[in-house]
């Protein structure tokens, strides 16, 4: 455990926590795409079937944390406030980001067993779960504070990790090509996403694209 | 070679 690993772990933690709340005091859940969330919770599900391969009480806590949450959030958007839900907006199809990573985890992995090609499709498609969010962000044109807080939170996560295989490889001589470029990939698609955070959302304006 | 044990990360 390294800074760079440890303050991604925390604010990818409060990414959801910021989600969560954001649904819950709001009582809505405009804005968000539920097929994002719901792609989240089938990373997670797939990635942390290994649950029973114990590395640490951290480890064990923040998946179990990140399962329940992703569950919790997908409920909320489809099952309690279902009808703040805006799904007009949330048409991105979801079905080319799914199948393509499923695909690619048959073909490039470490190992060809279930648990270890379910890990690298969960890696693939962490990496482009996102996608639907953006696009709807891009459809409507805005996103409230709250949600751009979200989606910097979320993203800054993954360019953490980025610097902490630097340091695990110059510390540890350990790395892991998949994660490592799946990871580029998740931090190069919030790049275009952080530029507008920093202009705007830091100046105290909401975020808004240009027409 | 990174094997299912070597997952210790998120």
């Amino acid at each position: 455990m390294n800074i760079f690993r440890l303050v991604g772990d925390l604010s990818h933690l409060l990414a959801i926590i910021i989600l969560l709340l954001k649904i819950w005091k709001t009582r809505s859940c405009a804005g968000i795409s539920g097929k994002s969330q719901i792609l989240f919770a089938i990373v997670y599900t797939s990635r942390y079937l290994d649950l029973p391969n114990f590395v640490s009480m951290y480890n064990t806590l923040m998946k179990i944390v990140f399962i329940a949450a992703s569950y919790a959030t997908v409920y909320l958007i489809y099952m309690k406030f279902k009808a703040t839900y805006d799904h007009n907006h949330d048409t991105f199809r979801v079905e080319f980001l799914v199948l393509p990573s499923f695909v690619l985890a048959l073909l490039i992995n470490h190992d060809f067993t279930v648990l270890e090609v379910l890990w690298t499709f969960s890696i693939y498609m962490e990496s482009v779960a996102i996608l639907p969010q953006l696009f709807m962000v891009s459809k409507t044109g805005e996103a409230e504070s709250i949600t751009s807080h979200y989606l910097f939170a979320l993203g800054s996560y993954r360019a953490l990790y980025i610097l902490n295989w630097i340091y695990r490889y110059t510390t540890e001589d350990h790395y892991d090509l998949i994660a490592i470029v799946a990871g580029i990939v998740q931090t190069v698609l919030y790049c275009d996403f952080f530029y507008l955070y920093i202009t705007k959302v830091l100046k105290g304006k909401k975020l808004q694209l240009p027409a | 070679k990174s094997t299912l044990s070597s997952h210790d990360e998120l």
